[in-house]
């Protein structure tokens, strides 16, 4: 299982 | 980051600094609506609800003040300043908000990726981003004539949008598991709210006249 990305857009 | 993620954030910086240079020097906010730079402040102000409680990079977070301070000055300065709110033109920006913050709030209740409040207001806030330039679109419609530094905000706004699209092409193809399925919709469908700005645009600029939109 890999976590979803981080919201890092702006 | 890649170059289009970058190159989006740049322009949409740009058409902000653009926006907050021409009421800071001209002193006039004519042809701007209002309405659409409320509801940019309201989808910054549940965006980025995260800056309390998650820390990506100083980029980010600098980013992210420097569009909420932006965004609620230039809301500042059209509602309150003594000289500019005097250009507002009140009577052609008659755009309902809740027309637009009420769908994209029940929208976000219903489509999300997890039912709690941080999810739901940054859901909300890409829905309500996606519609939020249809005053000021609605408003160069009516008035037409368009100078110079409002067409331009609204074109690097497009810009913006067209090269996240970009940034996500490329990330989808780059980075395992990148996938977004209510950020593209809602990007794309922003993105598409400006072709038709986009076509006057260019005609104008190859024929070298002024901007004016088709009544």
């Amino acid at each position: 299982y890999q976590a979803p990305p981080v919201k890092d857009e702006l | 980051m890649n170059i289009f993620r970058l190159a989006g954030d740049m322009t949409h910086l740009a058409s902000v600094l653009v926006l907050l240079l021409k009421i800071h020097t001209i002193k006039s906010c004519a042809g701007i609506s209002l309405k659409t730079q409320e509801l940019y402040a309201l989808v910054f102000a549940t965006r980025y609800l995260d800056l309390f409680t998650d820390y990506i990079s100083l980029y980010n977070t600098l980013m992210k003040l420097i569009f909420l301070v932006s965004s609620f000055s230039i809301v500042w300065y059209i509602r309150h300043h003594k000289i500019v709110r005097r250009s507002y033109d009140k009577d052609q920006d008659t755009f309902r908000h809740y027309f637009l913050v009420l769908p994209c709030f029940l929208l976000a209740l219903v489509i999300n990726e997890k039912f709690t409040v941080k999810e739901i207001m940054w859901t909300f806030s890409l829905y309500l981003e996606a519609v939020a330039i249809l005053p000021q679109l609605v408003l160069l419609q009516r008035t037409r004539n368009i100078d110079n530094l409002t067409g331009q905000y609204v074109f690097l706004l497009g810009a913006y949008r067209s090269l996240y699209i970009l940034n996500w092409i490329y990330r989808y193809f780059t980075e395992p598991h990148y996938v977004h399925w209510i950020t593209w919709i809602s990007g794309l469908v922003q993105t598409l709210l400006y072709a038709d700005f986009f076509y006057y645009y260019f005609q104008s600029w190859k024929n070298n006249v002024k901007l004016e939109l088709p009544a």
